[in-house]
């Protein structure tokens, strides 16, 4: 299955 | 009080017809740096950030730090009735509920000004290092777009490739495959028409292609574009806007599991 990770599971919050 | 003057109003309109389909509503902030953006879409994949430095302004005007919440739909209808050589002159007091933008034609012979209504915006805000990337690829925006445009007839998703061939824009769909190769092309006559690839390794990543020609929306910004690519790392493409700034784009990639 193809799938996206939000941007969140890449950056930190600030 | 916030008082910003831009002469060449344009880059301002451009700069909201390439944001506000991908994005509903953002803060703007105005500091010493400069006025700002950062904005995701409201799946949270791809994220917008917008950098107009201050010293671009022919007079900039920041008392203190302001944020301000905008529909950018309304923005750009509202900027839609500046004139492309207008001066644009952006106005807010501090703690006002309102921003004004004021459009003068060239000769002065007419001023307008339009008032919106700002909005309070809860958004996340990113903190995103500076990374090492595997690969970079410089070309010319028009071609990117015309890449993007051309491949999502085919499919839905694009295969980015950097090898030492040079970069491959893949797709498949239900009619077909397509695969377009771009090599690089540094010895041309005019700087920006040239393909520069610099890979520290090869990297293959996907990613969705309404995403991409959503991007692409700011090549009237800038006649270069640059892909930075490392996998497992969301994309990011950017504009430099002449002497002023930059709008990048991050997508997260489509991962296989």
């Amino acid at each position: 299955e193809v799938f996206q990770r939000v941007l969140v599971t890449y950056f930190e919050c600030k | 009080m916030l008082e910003l003057r831009l002469l060449q109003g344009s880059l301002l309109k451009k700069v909201l017809e390439s944001i506000k389909d991908l994005v509903t509503e953002a803060n703007f902030d105005c500091s010493a740096t400069g006025f700002s953006l950062q904005a995701m879409d409201s799946s949270h994949v791809a994220l917008v950030a917008l950098l107009l430095r201050s010293e671009g302004f022919e007079h900039f005007r920041c008392d203190r730090n302001i944020s301000m919440g905008m529909k950018l739909v309304n923005m750009a209808m509202m900027l839609k009735c500046a004139g492309n050589d207008d001066i644009i002159t952006i106005k807010a007091d501090d703690g006002g509920d309102t921003v004004t933008f004021m459009f003068e034609s060239p000769n002065q012979d007419k001023i307008a000004d339009f008032e919106m209504k700002l909005m309070n915006i809860d958004s996340e805000h990113l903190g995103i290092p500076e990374a090492e990337y595997q690969a970079i690829v410089r070309m010319p925006s028009s071609e990117f777009a015309r890449i993007c445009k051309d491949l999502s007839t085919i499919g839905d998703t694009v295969i980015i490739s950097v090898t030492k061939e040079g970069v491959k824009f893949s797709t498949k769909g239900d009619i077909g495959t397509a695969n377009i190769v771009c090599r690089q092309n540094a010895t041309v006559d005019k700087p920006e028409d040239a393909i520069i690839i610099e890979m520290k390794e090869p990297v293959s990543l996907t990613f969705a292609l309404r995403y991409m020609n959503s991007f692409t929306k700011a090549t009237p910004l800038a006649n270069i574009v640059t892909i930075s690519l490392s996998s497992e790392l969301p994309v990011v493409v950017e504009y430099k806007i002449a002497e002023m700034g930059y709008i990048r784009f991050y997508l997260a990639p489509k991962i296989e599991e």
